[in-house]
């Protein structure tokens, strides 16, 4: 474990709770896309497999737990809550999910590791979180209305795999031979995403004004 | 091989 990664974690658990707390708070989920919330659970459900089956440290099941807990959570709130469930807007949350799952799935037995279940699931779940942000900033783009906390969320949410990025660099210098091109690939595109979202986002807190998407 | 049993990160 280095600083980059434990920040990168912590960043990524903090947008996490960002959101939570936006939807407890406000008791509305407006601006959230489900899709986006449901793929990540899509993720964490296919990379965290290996809970059952091998034990790696005290902080990385605990943190596994807590992101899919939290990942249902969400979705449950935003689903099934009566108050919330009427702040989310379907008609804009359209993002055809399939399009994303079926190649990153497609890809992922093409490229692996090992030709296992697993490792399989474990693969589709790296590439899935890749592109599992599109929704949201399609949703964006709808509906211009980036309130404060669903900006910082996405914002955070990038941070943490960019915070990844630094830790690869770190773990490819200090650990000999380490080597992880299928997650270093689909890390760096999954920063690239949010590139444009992060431009509009520093120029607004640089103008301290409230983010606003263009037309 | 290695890559497989290292998935050490979340």
């Amino acid at each position: 474990m280095n600083i980059f990664r434990l920040a990168g974690d912590m960043t990524h658990l903090l947008s996490i709770i960002v959101l939570l707390l936006k939807i407890q708070a406000t008791k509305s989920c407006a601006g959230v896309s489900l899709k986006t919330q449901e793929l990540y659970a899509v993720v964490f459900v296919t990379r965290y497999l290996d809970l059952f089956y091998s034990f790696i440290s005290l902080y990385n099941t605990v943190m596994k737990i807590i992101f899919l807990l939290t990942a249902f959570t969400i979705i449950w709130y935003m689903r099934k809550h009566k108050v919330v469930c009427q702040t989310y807007d379907k008609e804009q949350d359209t993002f055809r999910v399939l399009f994303l799952i079926v190649p990153c799935f497609v890809l992922a037995l093409l490229v692996n590791h090992e030709m296992s279940v697993t490792e399989v699931l474990w693969t589709f779940s790296i590439y899935l979180e890749a592109v599992a942000i599109l929704p949201q900033l399609v949703l964006l783009q709808r509906t211009k209305n980036v309130d404060n906390l669903t900006g910082n969320y996405i914002f955070m949410l990038g941070s943490y795999r960019a915070l990844y990025l630094v830790n690869w660099v770190y773990r490819y210098f200090t650990e000999l031979g380490y080597r992880q091109w299928i997650v270093w690939v689909s890390g760096t595109v999954q920063t690239c995403v949010y590139l444009d979202f992060f431009y509009y986002y520093v120029q607004a807190w640089r103008n301290n004004e409230r983010m606003k998407l263009p037309g | 091989k290695e890559e497989v049993e290292k998935h050490d990160e979340l």
